[in-house]
């Protein structure tokens, strides 16, 4: 079956450093 | 407020939509910070794999509420309502949907490559969280478009026009980009994958045709376009017309030119024993392009039903759409013996999904007798 991926736009924006602990 | 395409009320996006899911487990895996959209497929495939049961065992599984807004997305236990993840919406770098499972891939944070390597290069580690729901794909355009909806505000909030940011998006330039492509499945997939030995005579050829697979495909290799009747290929049994020919005797021939490739083939006439490896695939392909609007441009060019060009990055090159083949259907039209203005008309008018069968152009030429094939 077929894969789709959908990124999230603000992930290039996202300082480098940020995340969820 | 912007209208942004996707499954939900813009209003409701913004309070929070509920679908209902079965958790089927967590793993992390360590990623670039932005990797390439075919390292995400892989990245989900493995979590996938990592999470999912093999065939034939019980599969392990929570049923789950997932709850999507515009400023997070949470995992909570469908009786309880406890919430067992949550997750800011700007935290989770992308979900992939794989036919009834999805995968919500949400950033962690930064781990440093060992002191070991040369370059301290920074490293995210991704939490993949697995679910299974018929609805797969509607709730992964949910979140896709909980994204937009929450990038337009970020934009708007920082003084961009989040509509001429669309325009370049749509154009392919960046952003919320869709990959849509069975090929990595497909390649991936190891019943797919066969290693043939040939028996044949010294000095004999192996009786194949070869032409390249086009600039686009996943697979840069040499693709059987005909095989030589009552030769040693045909002989096996265990080759046809469309297969990858990946490596001969075990030297690999991907990403070689077709020349290259074709020299490797020359250079086993004196053997009698030739081992190939090959991924078995049908002659034809078929491309499934996500348009939206008619006015979002395609991205690739016809000239006479053959693709002559494609724009990197734009939605038909995301779709699987190859340079050099021959468009054989456009969403279940023959368009073989259809005048060129036609195949304009049809594509120009084609959005929502488009589906485009094609092959080689080269192994059409040879398959309606328009050329002659070189065997070797």
């Amino acid at each position: 079956s077929a894969l789709t991926i959908t990124v999230n736009p603000m992930e290039k924006h996202e300082e480098p450093g940020r995340g969820e602990e | 407020l912007q209208e942004v395409p996707g499954p939900c009320d813009h209003e409701d996006l913004l309070d929070g939509v509920i679908f209902g899911a079965k958790y089927l487990g967590s793993t992390q895996l360590v990623s670039e910070r932005n990797p390439p959209p075919s390292t995400r497929m892989a990245q989900a495939r493995e979590a996938m794999d990592r999470v999912k049961a093999p065939d034939g065992e019980t599969q392990p599984m929570t049923e789950v509420d997932l709850f999507v807004s515009t400023k997070r997305v949470k995992v909570l236990t469908a009786d309880s309502q406890e919430a067992m993840m949550d997750h800011a919406l700007q935290t989770i770098s992308y979900i992939a949907d794989i036919g009834s499972v999805l995968v919500l891939m949400a950033r962690r944070r930064l781990a440093r490559r060992p002191a070991s390597q040369a370059h301290s290069h920074r490293l995210y580690k991704i939490l993949c969280h697995v679910f299974h729901s018929e609805d797969a794909q509607l709730i992964a355009q949910a979140i896709g478009q909980a994204f937009t909806v929450a990038y337009s505000q970020f934009l708007r909030e920082s003084g961009v026009d989040p509509n001429q940011v669309g325009a370049q998006q749509s154009q392919g330039a960046a952003g919320p980009g869709h990959l849509h492509n069975g090929d990595l499945d497909h390649f991936s997939n190891s019943e797919n994958c066969r290693e043939v030995c040939i028996e044949k005579r010294r000095g004999e050829g192996l009786g194949v045709a070869l032409v390249e697979s086009g600039w686009g495909s996943l697979l840069p290799t040499a693709v059987i376009a005909n095989l030589l009747h009552g030769g040693p290929a045909e002989r096996s049994g265990a080759l046809s017309i469309g297969d990858r020919l990946t490596a001969i005797n075990g030297t690999s021939l991907v990403g070689l030119s077709l020349a290259a490739c074709q020299a490797a083939v020359r250079e086993v006439k004196s053997q009698t024993l030739v081992t190939l490896s090959i991924i078995h695939c049908p002659p034809v392909t078929t491309a499934i392009i996500r348009r939206p609007h008619t006015r979002e441009q395609l991205g690739f060019c016809v000239e006479d039903g053959i693709i002559c060009s494609l724009l990197r990055g734009g939605i038909a090159e995301r779709g699987g759409v190859r340079v050099g083949h021959r468009i054989i259907e456009i969403n279940g039209h023959s368009v073989v013996a259809t005048p060129h203005a036609r195949i304009i008309e049809l594509l120009t008018e084609a959005h929502t999904e488009v589906h485009i069968k094609m092959m080689p152009a080269a192994t059409y030429r040879l398959l309606t007798g328009q050329e002659q094939p070189v065997y070797l």
